[in-house]
């Protein structure tokens, strides 16, 4: 890194330029309304467009041709170089040191699948059975969303498809259902069980209550929170308190198959400082990624 | 963002972030304030409660010029009602809330599963049309949904009911195929009823962001859409997004979701949308 005293006519003349508030204002504000528009939280956006501007002022960087092959690239442009980059470490910086995404015990582990409505939390549940049947592991999944509609024949259908055991028990509170589930796991060889929860909202204190005590009672290795892609500015609010009151392993977002620009991840990882574990994409059992921070840094940044 | 040298800064900056968190965009945010700016006098745009109130009442009348009035259930037998969306937004859930409040109107209502694809889709409709003691018509697993469909307007013909509640699996915009599909739904219930579908409602949720704005533009071309429906407001969301929704596309907000029980379905009103939004 070249001192930040390194003037603007001395960089002329070896071909370089030195970056300024000046001559990158223009990409500043064209990155500010990018983000706004991916749907990045307000704050979220101010904190790190003023943290990339200020690592950026100062950098000398080419922007003559080299008379060979060296492209002249604008300091607007290397601005938004430096921004993807910044991007791509916010994203994902501490999970390259993670090489699993899912944190295993023995014998048992278990995942906690949280959120709101309508997310994928069930379909997520059944993309992960599959992810981890191909690990050469042996899942069993638990249908403890009691209320909505044919929540638990949703997630039988996906583990018959699978054939992989759904563990259900008809009107018992889904602490003691998952709790009774882990036992289960244990006398029959399973050794990872995936706890499929209702969704609910952030806000409703009741329901909250419950996600608290089957963490209580079983102890999750994991603590996933399903996030849509195509969430807005609340999502952080929502990712706040799930995470306050659990707290959170890491989330996974979903929908990326569509055009949603997915800002919210940004957001919800600046915030909580917890990792992105997965991607869904598509509604079958087999799309899901792990988690790889390029793709969705230029996504966001669009 | 939006440079009005009239505003004070910090008052410019409390209004863009009410209007930016609440899912508003840069682009309608940025609208709004040049349309007030030309409405109010230099010392208006300096004070708080003035700006604010200004931009609250162009909001509802963005709003209020797509609503187009009270929506009525149309004038023929059976009306049938076409409810699309991407997937998890609240559509089966709507289909159930409708069925129940036309239901409780003295209407005699049919829900279709046209979600052949979906784990348990058809189950949880069932369970939805028996709490509104509603007509139930599903096909087998995996069928063509318009034939389903096409079956159940067939049926309801039968059967003399008012209303058909057409439910359909969700798919993203994005996807031509799935798109196509729904075309041919549309085509083919105008076959067996004339007229239908009478509405197209596309539901969508409240806590989306910018993305819904490219969701309804392209159900809007694909189908011709007649009405939204705004769910999972009883969140903290503020669902402004149908305020670019309704500029640019000119669709009237019909309905808005406020949870997951049958009762809980307020038709939309503009003014108490744009209240809450500042609220
Ligand atoms: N296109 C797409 N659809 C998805 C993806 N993940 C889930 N879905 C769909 O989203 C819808 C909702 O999924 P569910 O698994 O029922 O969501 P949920 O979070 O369990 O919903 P609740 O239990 O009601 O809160 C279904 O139509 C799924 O097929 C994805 O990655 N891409
Ligand atoms: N809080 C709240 N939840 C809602 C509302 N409307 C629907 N939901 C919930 O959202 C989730 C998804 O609802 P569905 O009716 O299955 O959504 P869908 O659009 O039919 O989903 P797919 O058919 O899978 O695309 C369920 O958990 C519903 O209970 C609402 O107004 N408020
Ligand atoms: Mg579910
Ligand atoms: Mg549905």
């Amino acid at each position: 890194i070249v001192s930040k005293g390194f003037s603007a006519a001395k960089a002329k003349l070896t071909g370089k330029t030195e970056l300024t508030a000046e001559n990158i204002e223009d990409a500043v504000r064209d990155v500010r309304v990018s983000l706004l528009e991916a749907d990045v939280e307000i704050n979220v956006v101010k904190t790190f467009v003023d943290r990339v501007k200020d690592k950026a002022i100062g950098k000398v960087v080419a922007t003559e041709v080299d008379g060979k092959k060296k492209l002249k690239a604008s300091p607007e442009e290397h601005f938004i170089a430096i921004c993807q980059e910044e991007l791509e470490a916010l994203l994902g910086a501490q999970d390259a040191k993670e090489a699993q995404p899912i944190t295993f015990r023995r014998p048992v582990t278990t995942i906690m699948m949280v959120g709101l409505q309508g997310t994928g939390k069930t379909t997520t549940t059944g993309k992960l059975a599959s992810y981890l049947l191909k690990d050469k592991r042996k899942p069993l999944l638990v249908a403890a969303d009691i209320y909505r509609p044919a929540a638990v024949d949703q997630l039988k259908v996906l583990g018959e498809q699978l054939g992989v055991p759904v563990f259900h028990e008809p009107g018992v509170k889904p602490e003691d259902m998952c709790a009774h589930a882990l036992r289960k796991a244990r006398d029959s060889g399973r050794d990872v069980v995936i706890f499929d929860t209702a969704g609910r909202l952030a806000i409703d204190d009741e329901l909250m209550h419950e996600l608290e005590q089957i963490k209580e009672k079983s102890k999750p290795d994991n603590i996933f929170l399903v996030v849509d892609a195509m969430s807005g500015q609340d999502a952080v609010r929502t990712a706040a308190e799930f995470n306050r009151r659990l707290p959170l392993s890491g989330f996974i977002m979903t929908k990326l198959d569509g055009d949603a620009r997915g800002g919210a991840a940004l957001s919800i990882r600046e915030v909580t400082k917890k990792p992105i574990k997965f991607l869904g994409m598509g509604e079958t059992l087999d799309k899901l990624e792990v988690f790889r921070p390029e793709g969705l840094a230029s996504r966001i940044l669009g | 963002l939006f440079v009005a040298k009239e505003i004070p800064a910090d008052l410019l900056q409390q209004v863009e972030a009410i209007l930016l968190t609440s899912d508003l965009g840069v682009k309608t945010t940025n609208r709004l304030l040049e349309s007030v700016k030309d409405q109010l006098s230099k010392k208006e745009l300096r004070d708080q409660q003035t700006l604010i109130r200004a931009i609250e009442g162009e909001v509802r009348s963005v709003l209020a010029q797509a609503h187009q009035g009270e929506w009525h259930l149309p004038e023929v037998k059976p009306a049938v009602i076409l409810m699309v969306g991407v997937n998890g937004v609240g559509k089966t859930t709507t289909i159930g809330k409708l069925a129940a409040k036309f239901s409780a109107e003295g209407k005699k209502v049919l829900v279709a599963a046209g979600d052949t694809f979906r784990a348990a889709a058809a189950d949880q409709l069932k369970i939805w049309a028996e709490r509104a003691g509603a007509e139930y018509y599903a096909g087998a697993a995996g069928k063509d949904p318009a034939s389903v469909i096409f079956e159940a307007c067939e049926k309801a013909k039968v059967l003399g009911v008012d209303i058909v509640l057409a439910d359909t699996a969700g798919r993203l915009h994005t996807k031509t195929n799935l798109m196509d599909e729904l075309k041919k739904v549309k085509r083919v219930v105008g076959k067996v009823i004339e007229g239908a579908p009478h509405e197209v409602f596309l539901v969508v949720d409240g806590t989306t962001g910018q993305n819904a704005v490219s969701q309804a533009r392209e159900f809007h071309e694909a189908l011709g859409l007649t009405g939204i429906v705004l769910t999972k407001l009883d969140g903290t969301a503020k669902g402004g997004v149908i305020v670019a929704i309704a500029a640019e596309l000119n669709v009237p907000m019909r309905f808005v979701g406020v949870g997951e029980t049958a009762d809980d379905l307020r038709r939309f009103d503009p003014k108490t949308f744009a209240k809450a939004l500042f609220g």
